[in-house]
């Protein structure tokens, strides 16, 4: 099963 | 005060039917370099980068940074009120409450004027590495349109694997599975259906079809998508606006249990 990732978690606050 | 004139109005149109159904309101930032957006889905799931640069426009005047938060659905009900052949001028004056969008026809016969009230948007702007990537493919954005598209009747998940001659996109659903395969193919003489692969490393991802879809809707702005592709990283998807900027989507890869 696999899960949606969030950008949040790639990419920080600029 | 911010002026810009777009003598292809239809650009701006169809900027916005691109990314309208992906954000509800975004701010759009305006300084001397250009006209610019970067605004996520409500679900933090996908984000959309617009940026037009000055010299794309016709006339450009941006005499201090200004950020005016639109309503997307009420910029797309004015722009659809331009027609296709108009040049659009878009006018804010400094700490305006309203942006005025003048739609001019060619020989200058009609001329109308909407007013859009700016809303106060509290937006979060993630700072994006500019990084190499593994693989990146450049196809027909209409071919990319199909395939999306045309595996979205099979499954809700597509498999893009990157490999040094070609790109395959595959996907599985309850009534069976799919694979569509695009070879390299520079051909010279139709430059516009060319699929060219750019390759360091093979790449293989896993991403939700709903919003490759809902980015495709990018279609009309370019001849080719770009993807962008890295290990365990955002996809990146790209459609160049000829001289006038880019509409680029990042959209979050699925991951494994």
């Amino acid at each position: 099963k696999s899960n949606q990732g969030r950008l949040d978690s790639f990419f920080g606050p600029s | 005060m911010f002026e810009a004139r777009l003598a292809q109005g239809a650009l701006l149109k169809k900027v916005v039917e691109a990314i309208k159904d992906l954000i509800e309101d975004a701010n759009f930032d305006c300084n001397s370099s250009g006209f610019s957006l970067q605004a996520m889905d409500s679900s933090h799931v996908s984000l959309v980068a617009l940026s037009l640069r000055a010299d794309g426009f016709e006339h450009y005047r941006c005499d201090r940074n200004v950020s005016m938060g639109m309503k997307l659905a009420s910029l797309s009900k004015i722009l659809k009120c331009a027609n296709g052949d108009d040049a659009i001028t878009m006018k804010s004056e400094d700490n305006g409450d309203t942006i005025t969008f003048m739609f001019e026809s060619p020989e200058q016969e009609r001329l109308s004027e909407f007013d859009l009230k700016l809303m106060d948007i509290d937006s979060e702007h993630l700072g994006i590495p500019d990084n190499e990537y593994d693989a990146t493919v450049k196809l027909p954005a209409a071919e990319f349109q199909r395939i999306v598209k045309d595996l979205s009747t099979i499954g809700d998940t597509v498999e893009i694997s990157v490999t040094k001659d070609a790109v395959k996109f595959g996907t599985t659903g309850d009534i069976g599975n799919a694979n569509i395969m695009c070879r390299q193919n520079k051909a010279a003489d139709k430059p516009d259906e060319s699929t060219e692969i750019d390759i360091n490393e093979a790449v293989s991802l896993t991403f939700a079809l709903r919003y490759l879809n809902s980015f495709a809707k990018a279609t009309p702005l370019s001849t080719h998508a770009v993807l962008k592709l890295s290990k365990e990283l955002p996809i990146l998807v790209e459609y160049h606006i000829p001289e006038v900027g880019r509409l680029a989507f990042y959209l979050a890869p699925k991951i494994e249990d």
